[in-house]
């Protein structure tokens, strides 16, 4: 996944991500595809959820799937997840859940959307997103409308390893993939050094949805497992995505 | 064929086929029937999905059999210890779709699980 939050030069906030999944999960070599990334595309939709005749908040999501990856709650913030590895990943937090060892701990895209539920400012939902005991390590990338308002939480099961505020370095954007972003990204899957040469491209004065969608589209940030890219406009609360296919010649991942 | 990393100017717009299509999820309804309509709706691909997982891991040995079984077996009984409203949500795409609720836990803790 990359995921994006970028602030141009008036201080409008813009939030954007490439979902990839399915690595290792079964390459297709007639088509050369990720078996996995070509069954979730059919699934993807938007949703609103509503309460009292109103739009809550709205996500881009998976038919049949009740968490939470990519969602904005107009006003207020927006917010996007993205895998982190690791040998102390997720499935030991489901065995301890299964087994009732401890459930003290929440699934992460049921988090999310609890949280776009409940919090009503930026700095609410980072704390909570911050602290809340999870199943899985993951990265939490959120935006808010003010200028200023982007972050990126590292989380491991138990608390925040870094939390990176935009702004650090006068950097007016955010880049989040699937590896923790103050180390040198694997010379295998780098794909933050791409992304940030094509943002400096543009510039924080050509911050748009036509920009963003022209970043998640270029190789390798677009790649053989990305299935869609979501784009969302805080001031406004808009959401849109559109489902992604990498064309051959393209990277696996 | 070669890779090379690039910075595309002309991806926008995206072809009016790549959009999604927007769908109401009313959380005034009873958690178990507001996703009805888009289970029964997509429950071939979400079948498919869930069938696919299942013959991978059979791929990589058919000593995994037990996993499988585990799904049917012992997965549907974790919808009852998710958080509200998550397990009636599930236990409800699971009736409307008429896909084995274990199958529908398994999907909806993919993250989890794949994380490793």
């Amino acid at each position: 996944c990359t995921s994006i939050v970028a602030q141009d030069e008036n201080g409008k906030m813009y939030h954007g991500r490439n979902l990839d999944f399915g690595l290792l999960l079964g390459w297709d070599f007639a088509n050369d595809t990720w078996a996995l990334s070509e069954k979730l595309r059919p699934l993807i939709l938007q949703v609103n959820f509503t309460q009292n005749g109103q739009v809550l908040y709205k996500t881009t999501t998976f038919a049949g799937y009740v968490g939470i990856i990519t969602g904005i709650k107009p006003n207020h913030f927006s917010i996007t997840m993205n895998e982190r590895y690791g040998i102390q990943g997720g499935y030991i937090g489901l065995i301890e859940w299964i087994f009732n060892i401890n459930r003290q701990q929440s699934f992460v895209t049921f988090a999310m959307r609890d949280m776009l539920a409940t919090a009503d400012t930026f700095a609410s939902a980072v704390e909570y997103l911050s602290k809340t005991p999870l199943l899985a390590p993951c990265y939490y990338i959120l935006a808010g409308p003010e200028a200023g308002q982007g972050v990126i939480i590292t989380r491991s099961r138990k608390n925040a390893d870094n939390i990176t505020l935009l702004g650090k370095d006068n950097s007016w954007f955010l880049i989040q993939t699937n590896y923790d972003h103050w180390k040198k990204p694997p010379f295998y899957d780098d794909r933050v050094t791409p992304a940030t040469n094509c943002m400096n491209k543009y510039g924080a004065q050509n911050v748009t949805f036509p920009s963003l969608f022209n970043v998640f589209s270029s190789r390798p940030v677009l790649n053989k497992l990305t299935v869609y890219t979501a784009l969302m406009e805080l001031s406004t609360g808009h959401l849109e995505s559109y489902w992604q296919y990498c064309e051959d010649p393209c990277f696996p991942w | 064929q070669s890779f090379t990393d690039e910075c595309l100017e002309t991806a926008w717009p995206p072809n009016p086929t790549r959009s999604i299509t927007t769908y109401v999820v009313d959380l005034d309804e009873p958690a178990h029937q507001r996703w009805a309509s888009i289970a029964a709706m997509y429950k071939v691909q979400i079948k498919d999905l869930v069938d696919y997982i299942k013959v991978f891991v059979l791929k990589i040995s058919p000593k995994l059999q037990f996993l499988i079984d585990l799904v049917d077996t012992k997965l549907p009984e974790m919808a009852d210890t998710f958080p509200s409203p998550y397990g009636d949500e599930i236990k409800g795409i699971s009736e409307a779709s008429g896909i084995n609720l274990g199958e529908v836990v398994l999907y909806n803790v993919f993250y989890e699980i794949f994380t490793l």
